[in-house]
């Protein structure tokens, strides 16, 4: 089973790229789970036509956190999207506590925890698993992907701003870490354009001092906000689209992918540096 | 004392804005504490000449936390500004361990404790102390200003994009759930624009939503990223430009402030409803 976690910071695009990518894989015939790892919980609304469903956090919280009172239809739900794809596609959320009561990452922790008990992998018979998780932080549930070992590729969505080039270099510290005891590889950068000047280049030379490889290039593209602001993936929005054939792209690279690494992260002034002489 | 924090999204601007409101302060003849609340440890950056100082977590690590062994001149710098001021400008930063080692919080928590047991407050007679604070996540070390009352006044860095108005709700509702505890209020909305359509409008009626007041405005500008460039304050680099002028403008309006509210947030679901709506 292919196990995938998307990172990056918050706001720089993960949950639209790795929606594309989960439907991608599910439209080669995968079965996929899609758990979105962010208190926002709404991770999977482009496969779910626009909504955004209970997180599991608020489904435990319901039941005094008696996993045996929970079935796994409860937390999993399928793609509305699933007719149309030869796999399959399926949805779930981990969600988070209110501000200021507790840590942010007890959503992932309980999540992850709660898909074990109801041995969801099995169940569901699944391909592939791709977390998708909040990255400004990378501490408490946040980590769990990659300390646990529950992703064993990690891609890291970031554009050329030096404030996602700092949270890319964060994950990547935490890959570093945790590499040998866990298993966890660095599969790639994702560089999700933002109309910088040499933004492909500096991403490029960002990914070769990281010792990893850019796995794909998404396009800004007024589509993918037209595509998104209907609850829809370019797949069913603008499927002959140039930015929806980089989309395919990506999921490709990243179904084929080989080059996995264990990371060499730069410290904050490295980083700061490195941004000065490129 | 004034106990004031600055809040906001990663990257929205808050060390920038917060740096130069103590500035202010203190060329208005306070004595003037600017502790940085973020893991980057950069947010006296512009108050040292472009300097980034040792965080105290760092300095806390290398004598095992033994609290005795540290003297307030190691965690607490003096401003490289403070011969050109009539008060007195102190830096420090709390930093915060490496990603995946613990809470990212953990920086925080232990500064506030260590200027605690040096007595910092009575020792440098200060007349204000200024948190700036990350505010993707509030959670663990990041909620100590507003659950225990550190800071009395919070100040939230937004502009008019959905992603930062998202963490400004966050925000918001911690403030409103520690306000009888701690006393804590929100003192308003700094608006940080982005050059996007409407933005002064939809700032304003968000601020209005919250239950609180747009407390100033700084616009978009090069002078800003250039004077961040050479390690400087607006009021060093262009002391007659109209934007130094906005940031003395929101110094003003944030030591004059008498509108401090408990704030009525918006949910994640109505926030969508509110941004479609405006
Ligand atoms: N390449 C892009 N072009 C245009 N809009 C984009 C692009 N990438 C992301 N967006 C938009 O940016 C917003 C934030 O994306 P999202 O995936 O929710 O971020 P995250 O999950 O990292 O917080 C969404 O409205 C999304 O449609
Ligand atoms: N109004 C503005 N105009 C131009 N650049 C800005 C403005 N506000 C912030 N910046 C720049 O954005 C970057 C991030 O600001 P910073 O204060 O470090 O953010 P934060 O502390 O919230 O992470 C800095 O390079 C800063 O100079
Ligand atoms: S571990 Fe991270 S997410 Fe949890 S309380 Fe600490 S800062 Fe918040
Ligand atoms: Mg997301
Ligand atoms: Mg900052």
């Amino acid at each position: 089973m292919r196990q995938i976690a998307v990172y990056g910071k918050g706001g720089i695009g993960k949950s639209m790229i790795s929606s594309h990518i989960s439907f991608a894989f599910a439209n080669s015939g995968l079965r996929v789970l899609h758990l979105g790892c962010d208190p926002k919980h709404d991770s999977t609304r482009l496969l779910l036509a626009g909504r955004i469903p209970h997180a599991i956090l608020d489904i435990l919280r319901k039941v005094d956190f008696e996993t045996r009172k929970v079935a796994l239809e409860d937390v999993v739900l399928e793609s509305t999207l699933n007719d149309t794809v030869p796999g399959q596609l399926f949805c779930a959320e981990s969600g988070g506590p209110e501000p200021g009561a507790g840590c942010a990452g007890k959503g992932v922790t309980e999540a992850i925890r709660t898909l074990a008990k109801l041995d969801a992998h099995n169940k569901l018979e699944l391909d592939a698993i791709l977390y998708d998780v909040l990255g400004d932080v990378v501490c408490g549930g946040f980590t769990m992907p990659i300390k646990r070992g529950h992703a064993k590729e990690i891609y890291i969505v970031t554009s050329g701003e030096m404030q996602s080039l700092f949270a890319a270099c964060n994950i990547s510290k935490a890959v570093a870490r945790f590499a040998q005891r866990s298993g966890v590889r660095l599969g790639g950068i994702v560089g999700n354009l933002r109309n910088m000047e040499n933004e492909r280049e500096v991403l490029e030379r960002f990914a070769a001092r990281l010792g990893t490889q850019i796995i794909g290039f998404v396009p800004y593209s007024e589509k993918i906000k037209a595509a998104s602001g209907r609850g829809e993936t370019l797949f069913q929005y603008a499927p002959d689209s140039p930015e929806c054939e980089a989309m395919q792209q990506l999921a490709d690279n990243i179904y084929n992918n080989k080059l996995m690494t264990i990371p060499e992260p730069m410290s904050f002034d490295e980083l700061h540096h490195w941004w000065q002489a490129n």
